[in-house]
């Protein structure tokens, strides 16, 4: 029990590092174990530095920074066992045009293990994405599916 | 194993059957505040056995039925359906396609169904068991709930300890 | 005290649909006390219908519709108590571009009364602005406002 | 009353003394993740004599001290200070323009001045009453807080109180 909690833990730790550097361009990313004798029942910490800056506790980054930590925190934990698909509703609401692209980047990067299927108003998404579906209330309070656009 | 396709009809604020079919690769969902994009991550919820209310933002799962607008009357069931392509069959079924379903009805009954034979929400959980996919908070992310994967730290430790590496 | 309570909450009551129709184009809200023999340890209920919805409880609105819903009821109060200056950290970012065009409508028609501060990462805020501050780190780690553009 | 510019030095990431003029009308911060956007609102609260570390993401509030970087080493104090046009007498002080400024020491001491006289925080609480400024909930909106204001019942129910329409 205990050495398959710590053999997950190393793997996504190491994960974490990777994409949050993929993502923030740099810095780096680290989840600690407050308590190494009792694994089990330990606090897990998260310690970051976005690239440049000092390592800080979570209260100081900025709403941005949270954000791509967050989702960088989520992809190293899909990374431990991949689903076929991932929903994302607004992730990435928060982020400013260069994080979108490098959250794009990544997505992209891994559309072929994963089918990803992103909820946005970003620009920038929608222009990364193969296929669009746009949803609108013609009439008051009936949904429907109004086009689909196949890029490239 | 792919998603193909996700049908809609009476849930929420799709009354009309709908249909909506997935693709390789990345596909987006757009459109105005309000206009159903999240109702549709949610059936996705649904129809993999989701049963919180809370999740699916809603007071009771008869509510998730289509209630009418001034100009439609409501309906009395809701039905979701999620098709995957099963041809590299990493789901334990022998179909190629395979289809899962779920029903609601005004009464509050529910039904699950895979390829069109009724079933019931255990044998949904164990077709994706090791999969990655379900109703674990990470394949799906809801609408301003991103923040949670930082708060969630005894969810962490429980995918830890369910996984080895 | 419970006339004066009542009749700040008549106030507010009324301005929360007015602002709430002029946000939304549409659609009625009102506040409803459940108890109304016990004013001063009622529950406040908040009940609103966007335009051509049947009346909702808040938990059937979708994440733009809560956002606007808070901002009407933001305004609202605001004006039994104008503040001489409002500042606002990006409490658009849920919105399309649609709500986006009748926030700032509203932000411009009442900022003859009111100083507003808007941090911002939408398009359509920053062109309704009559002055933007640009902040930026070009030395990591240490922020400094780079430009400022006086609209017409 | 009308805001006409605030100046930081030495808080949170503005290490040199910095000038935000405020004008008539609107005025919009915009900037990537992470360059200084919301320390600025968090400088406005804080000059107005904000208590609540957790409001200002900080733990203590000695860390509201610039930090340093690799290249800059940590200051011992941090100044904001906040000036309002005051010629139509609305805020009952005798003076043209009114300057809030707070400082802050390593030591963890903390002070306040109007227009350069120290004072005590009772003073500038004192000046914003009935204006409207001040700390209550409902003048300045942090990020990601908007919708506190449809939660926050019992702090609505309190505005009700304070406030005859
Ligand atoms: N005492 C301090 N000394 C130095 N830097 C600090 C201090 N406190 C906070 N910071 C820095 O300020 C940055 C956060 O700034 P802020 O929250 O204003 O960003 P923002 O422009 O609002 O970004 P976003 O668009 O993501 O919300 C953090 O990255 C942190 O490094
Ligand atoms: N049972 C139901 N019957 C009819 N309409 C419903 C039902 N449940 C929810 N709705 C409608 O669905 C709408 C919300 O849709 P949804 O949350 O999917 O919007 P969205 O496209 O995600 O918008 P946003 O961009 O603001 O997040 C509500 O306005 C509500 O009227
Ligand atoms: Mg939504
Ligand atoms: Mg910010």
């Amino acid at each position: 029990m205990q050495s398959q909690f710590e053999s997950s833990f190393k793997f996504i730790n190491e994960q974490f590092n990777l994409v949050f550097q993929e993502l923030f361009g740099g810095g780096q990313a680290e989840l600690i174990l407050d308590d190494s004798k009792d694994v089990l029942n330990s606090n897990i910490d998260i310690r970051v530095s976005p690239p440049g800056k000092r390592l800080q506790n979570m209260l100081a980054l900025s709403g941005g920074e949270r954000c791509l930590t967050a989702i960088a925190l989520l992809f190293a934990i899909q990374k431990l066992n991949p689903s076929p698909f991932c929903v994302l509703d607004e992730v990435e609401a928060a982020l400013d045009e260069a994080n979108i692209f490098r959250f794009t980047d990544y997505i992209l990067a891994n559309a072929k293990q994963t089918q990803y299927i992103l909820v946005t108003h970003r620009r920038g998404t929608m222009e990364a994405c193969q296929m669009i579906y746009g949803v609108s209330m013609q009439e008051r309070g009936v949904s429907n599916i109004i086009s689909v656009k196949l890029e490239n | 194993m792919r998603l193909k396709y996700l049908t809609l009809q009476g849930f929420k604020s799709f009354p009309e059957k709908t249909v909506i079919e997935f693709h390789e690769g990345v596909t987006s969902i757009v459109g105005p505040n309000g206009s159903g994009k999240s109702n549709i991550t949610d059936a996705i919820r649904w129809v993999l056995g989701e049963q919180s209310v809370k999740t699916l933002r809603t007071n009771k799962m008869e509510e998730l039925i289509f209630a009418g607008t001034s100009a439609r009357r409501p309906l009395s069931f809701a039905e979701v359906t999620l098709a995957m392509d099963n041809s590299d069959h990493s789901l334990s079924i022998d179909y190629e396609e395979v289809r899962i379903s779920r029903r609601i009805y005004r009464s509050g009954e529910s039904e699950y169904l895979i390829n069109d034979n009724k079933c019931r929400l255990k044998d949904v959980t164990e077709l994706f068991l090791d999969t990655g996919i379900g109703r674990d908070g990470y394949s799906m992310i809801g609408q301003g709930r991103v923040d949670d994967v930082l708060s969630g730290k005894a969810e962490l430790r429980r995918k830890m300890l369910d996984e080895a590496a």
